[in-house]
């Protein structure tokens, strides 16, 4: 995809290089030239202009880009002006960052329907990382389910998976086991290598590695991840 | 459990808030009164003080919490010495966050395992949303295998499960159906409520708005996810 992201600092400078990482062609700009030397070997294109100046912003392809998004922080002035200049040209998707509520409404009556909170949405995961211990990860499917990855309660250790009965216990469902193991690799660095190994053999002894990836309703899996 | 935040900026101040209202003890640390007072009432208590102060941060219930998290963002040097601080007296959990690569191997250096990137972790996470049209969420298993929520194919709508042969025609496995409706609130707005229904039976006939939850491997997924 063609993506142009305006503002390269920690997010839009992340996210940008991630974008181009994965192929697709990004141009970033940034009012900062120190910014845009950081970024110039890792996109397409890395271009200094100030972004609220709408001759500088035409001069980008905006028309023929998927997507154009405002990643501008601190400076919510400047993030809106934009956003209103892109609005008004009109680009094919727009996604603009929020940096508060008030900002957000500001965003939403321009007409700008995905919007990014970078520190809210990354607080809100470690607020339930911390929350569920044992927890390793989850995915909420809605507001009752969730899939979690998650440790072998340690007092089924040693006993078969059908004697666990998970199931018939706790009403979750074990979908696969995940091995992780350390893997020293020639540069003489330990990496940690995770192996999906599918859904346990009834017969299969449950290991204290064992990571199990566990579907089932939140009060349900509560119970499971407690022991 | 108990838990200190210090510094309520985006990141710090919705996490503070997150964790109070799962339940937990939260106390949160800033040096600016305006937001100190912001957060008052939606925490167990705000306290105004200047952490790098090591005299006033000693007066906090320190080695009575389970986690302590520096969560101040741009001032890298006030971060690094209320870790260092901390790292001294010694906490049950320390949690810092960095703010670049060179700050990180500070706090690593300093003996900090868990460290958290605000920017950087939502950056990843819309840069595979982005790059994964029709997905409306992922969960990495590993590197190799996601568990993925996907609007159905359009070319199988009409079919039946069995036939459609997903397993079969892409190796993926569909572990659930999940149905949004919109239901209004006697508010008389809107809200989307979704219905994890279960895996399929065979014969039921795909219908278009059907969301599904499929785990496989990644490049597998990917073939599924483009029809
Ligand atoms: N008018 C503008 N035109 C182009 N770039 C801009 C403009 N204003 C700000 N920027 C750039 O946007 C980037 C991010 O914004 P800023 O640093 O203000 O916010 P931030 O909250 O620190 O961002 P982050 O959390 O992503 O690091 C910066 O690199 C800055 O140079
Ligand atoms: N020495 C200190 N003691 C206590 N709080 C501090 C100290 N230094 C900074 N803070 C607070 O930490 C909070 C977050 O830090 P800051 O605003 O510098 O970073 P930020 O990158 O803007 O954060 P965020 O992205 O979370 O909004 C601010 O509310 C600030 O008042």
């Amino acid at each position: 995809m063609k993506i142009i992201i305006i503002g390269l600092g920690n997010f839009g400078g992340h996210l940008a290089e991630k974008l181009a990482q994965r192929g697709n062609e990004v141009i970033g700009v940034d009012s900062s030239i120190d910014k845009v030397n950081a970024m110039k070997d890792k996109l397409t294109h890395a271009i200094c202009l100030n972004a609220t100046d709408q001759m500088a912003l035409s001069n980008l392809p905006l028309k023929n880009s998927d997507i154009v998004m405002v990643c501008i922080g601190e400076n919510e002035g400047a993030n809106i002006i934009v956003t209103a200049i892109l609005k008004n040209i009109g680009v094919n998707r727009l996604i603009s960052r929020a940096i508060n509520p008030l900002h957000e409404s500001v965003l939403q009556a321009l007409g700008v329907h995905e919007i990014v909170h970078p520190e809210a949405e990354t607080a809100e995961r470690w607020a339930k990382k911390l929350c569920l211990e044992g927890v390793l990860n989850s995915f909420d499917l809605n507001k009752n389910y969730s899939i979690v990855e998650v440790e072998v309660p340690k007092q089924y250790v040693g006993k078969t998976y059908e004697d666990a009965a998970f199931k018939e216990r706790y009403n979750v469902t074990v979908l696969t086991i995940i091995k992780h193991s350390e893997q020293s690799s020639f540069l003489g660095k330990n990496k940690i290598v995770s192996n999906v190994e599918g859904a346990p053999d009834p017969n299969r002894i449950i290991a204290a590695d064992d990571v199990l990836v566990v579907f089932g309703e939140n009060n349900d899996l509560q119970k499971f991840v407690r022991g």
